[in-house]
């Protein structure tokens, strides 16, 4: 909509990409090559197996552990984008609570093995088999369905940083505060992100692919909270009393 | 909300390394 468009020049558009590109690279959990070089060591059958035969609450209290520890990387991320930390405290909080593990889902991709089915978790490479003892196959195996349609669309370092970032200012999310501010934010790294796959001579329908991706996000992590919420219902105070303090005001 | 999140708060208070 050019009515509601930001006018920004290319060059603040190449400056945004770089910021956010910068930003990713310097808050990613593991470097892709380190990624890449472990992704020949997936856990062995008895190790498989020591897994599946955690108690289902040990079991989600390290699920929990680990999504943290992921999240914490994510909020680094948000601050070192230019304009995020203009943003009012609230609306700064609203979208990290809203959008920090649909990025932990984003940037998961660079973690998983297509051709294994398996995604890097607690030292080595994991197939959904790992995940048993939660209780939540459905879900499960949508984050690894997930992943796979993620990969197969081949994003580059710079496009995984933009569409991180462009799903982390959504302005729809509720309880947003100055919405117009995020809007605008939101906009500019559309464009970036535009920008950036025009350099990348990236074919016509990714964007429209990449809109798909934001829905799926919306209701892996919707599913997420069902799960929680279910886990939650049979063990109160395991999570009261061992879950990760930011896991809890997060998702609790 | 701010109160009802304090480490994300904190979180975001601590200056980036």
């Amino acid at each position: 909509n050019g009515e509601t468009s930001p006018t920004v020049s290319m060059a603040e558009l190449e400056h945004l990409a770089q910021n956010i590109s910068k930003s990713h690279v310097e808050t990613c959990q593991y470097l892709r090559e380190e990624l890449q070089q472990l992704s020949w060591q997936a856990f062995l059958q008895d190790e498989v197996d020591g897994y599946q035969s955690k108690p289902r609450e040990v079991m989600w209290q390290l699920c929990a552990i680990k999504i943290t520890e992921a999240i914490q990387y994510v909020v680094e991320f948000a601050k070192r984008i230019d304009g995020f930390m203009e943003l009012c405290q609230n609306d700064q909080i609203v979208l990290l609570k809203a959008g920090s593990l649909e990025v932990v889902f984003v940037r998961m991709c660079r973690a998983f093995d297509t051709q294994n089915n398996t995604v890097y978790f607690d030292g080595k490479y994991a197939g959904p088999d790992v995940f048993k003892a939660l209780g939540c196959d459905d879900l499960i195996t949508s984050v690894f369905d997930f992943a796979k349609s993620m990969c197969s669309l081949h994003l580059s370092e710079d496009e995984i940083a933009l569409f991180s970032a462009f799903v982390l200012l959504s302005a729809d999310r509720t309880w947003l505060q100055e919405k117009l501010q995020v809007e605008k934010l939101q906009q500019k790294t559309q464009l970036a992100l535009q920008h950036v796959l025009q350099k990348n001579q990236r074919e016509d329908g990714i964007l429209s692919k990449l809109r798909c991706k934001v829905s799926a996000l919306r209701s892996l992590c919707a599913r997420h909270s069902e799960n929680l919420s279910a886990f939650r219902a049979v063990y109160p105070d395991i999570v009261r009393s061992h879950f990760p303090p930011l896991y809890k005001e997060l998702f609790g | 909300l701010k109160e009802k999140h304090k480490i994300l708060h904190q979180l975001l208070q601590n200056s980036t390394s």
